[in-house]
């Protein structure tokens, strides 16, 4: 049974795409797993990152929660070995439909269970909401990867992200896990990035990934060379950082 | 009437609500402007940054768009002068009942509407995503500020952000229009920013704010005093930037 994790924060900007994209290229690329991501965010982000023109789109996620197509018809095989199904704009305006169907929670799951025996992990790219979409991936999700950047507005947004998890586990019946915790654009020249660690590490304790991404002009310029920071900029800290949590991702159980 | 702008944009972290909440402050600070600033993000980032304590409310913004309540009795006077109709998560967890109530789209609009002559700024925070809460607030304002931060995925949302307006424009009938586009997170060590800043002209020409708001901590920190730049940090980078908007945004018509 592959490992199927969500990436998610209702937080916006904190660094889920740029987790998942990283995550997914480096757990093919050092670890040899056969790897799916799907990006149920309608900004198509990591899509976009894995080189795939989502504005070309002839299907993609959103047909196949509506069941119009099979999960196989929409996978995109890109050059990182990464299998991804895809999501563009298009996906949100299916939102309110698709909230009114019946077993609206697990559409993705149900989509996603006759695929499960490819794949080694499966790697959900959430939007920065708490809507139908990010409620899909987590009920498909055995446990879920929560990126914070180093700010308060990061730090408040904790309680929602709680909340939101005991909804999941209280009234969807679902016992999802925490994987970890992920600091991310962590900048150590100034003490915010310091103190946001720490009450993380004290809020959390040991579901805190060692790995701590490091802020670095490199993870935001490999999206637009559609590369991995693991060929873009492979000896920088970024390749370094996102190195150590496939690492802990791939122990992880 | 009061000139009511939405700060906008569907991609997470870009720096919209640190902007509305500095705009709204200095509208009151140096232009001694009556302000109120409606947070319709769950998030209630604006509200919290303005020293609203969003976990404490007893009525909100959506007990107003759900009609159990008139504006004026969620309205919280802050210490910055500005008015504020917070939210907090809550407000996501009310989502799909909204979407089906008659009138979806206007809800917003129709609240405000007694109490235009009251203010001469409306300001509205937006959540990261094209959902009806975000239509709410597009529908309720004569224009948008839309801020893009200086990354290529940054780049990547400005064409589901003119789909939205386009949507608003042609199929709900109402003309918004771009008061201005905002480079937000500038970093001029490195040639991304200037990259993307170079984009963003060649594509909104006239529409791009003179100001641009550099990265600097100061604003990271700011929230978490409870203060506007102004008061955090009022002869920083950051500071000067928002005034440089304050005078644009005050002489927009
Ligand atoms: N460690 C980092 N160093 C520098 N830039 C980063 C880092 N992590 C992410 N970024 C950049 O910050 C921006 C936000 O990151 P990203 O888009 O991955 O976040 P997200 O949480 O997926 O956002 P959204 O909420 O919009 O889905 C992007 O432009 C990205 O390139
Ligand atoms: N110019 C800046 N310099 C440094 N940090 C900034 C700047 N602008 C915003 N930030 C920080 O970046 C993070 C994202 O900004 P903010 O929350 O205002 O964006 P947003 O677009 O409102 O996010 P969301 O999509 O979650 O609503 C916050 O932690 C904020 O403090
Ligand atoms: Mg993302
Ligand atoms: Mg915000």
């Amino acid at each position: 049974v592959p490992r199927c994790l969500a990436v998610f924060n209702m937080k916006g900007g904190v660094g889920k795409s740029t987790t998942v994209y990283n995550l997914a290229a480096g757990l093919v690329r050092f670890k040899k797993q056969r790897v799916l991501l799907v990006d149920i965010d309608p900004q198509g982000n990591s899509s976009a990152a894995l080189g795939i023109d989502i504005w070309q789109l002839t299907t993609q996620l959103k047909d196949v929660l509506q069941r119009r197509v099979g999960m196989e018809q929409v996978v995109v095989k890109t050059a990182s070995g990464v299998d991804v199904v895809p999501s563009n704009i298009l996906l949100a305006e299916e939102e309110i439909p698709i909230s009114g169907m019946p077993g609206r929670e697990v559409l993705l799951k149900k989509a996603l269970t006759p695929h499960i025996d490819r794949y080694d992990f499966i790697l959900i790219d959430c939007p920065p909401n708490v809507g139908v979409f990010a409620v899909n991936a987590l009920m498909a999700s055995f446990a879920v990867i929560i990126p914070v950047d180093m700010s308060y507005l990061g730090l408040l947004g904790i309680q929602g992200i709680e909340r939101t998890l005991t909804l999941i586990r209280e009234h969807l019946d679902h016992p999802i896990r925490i994987a970890g915790v992920l600091a991310t654009r962590f900048d150590g020249r100034n003490n915010l990035s310091k103190e946001v660690l720490g009450s993380l590490k004290t809020h959390f304790g040991d579901k805190m990934f060692q790995a701590v991404i490091p802020e670095t002009v490199k993870l935001r310029e490999a999206p637009s060379h559609k590369q991995s920071i693991f060929e873009y900029d492979s000896n920088g800290v970024g390749a370094k950082a996102y190195r150590q949590l496939i690492d802990e991702v791939y122990k992880w159980q």
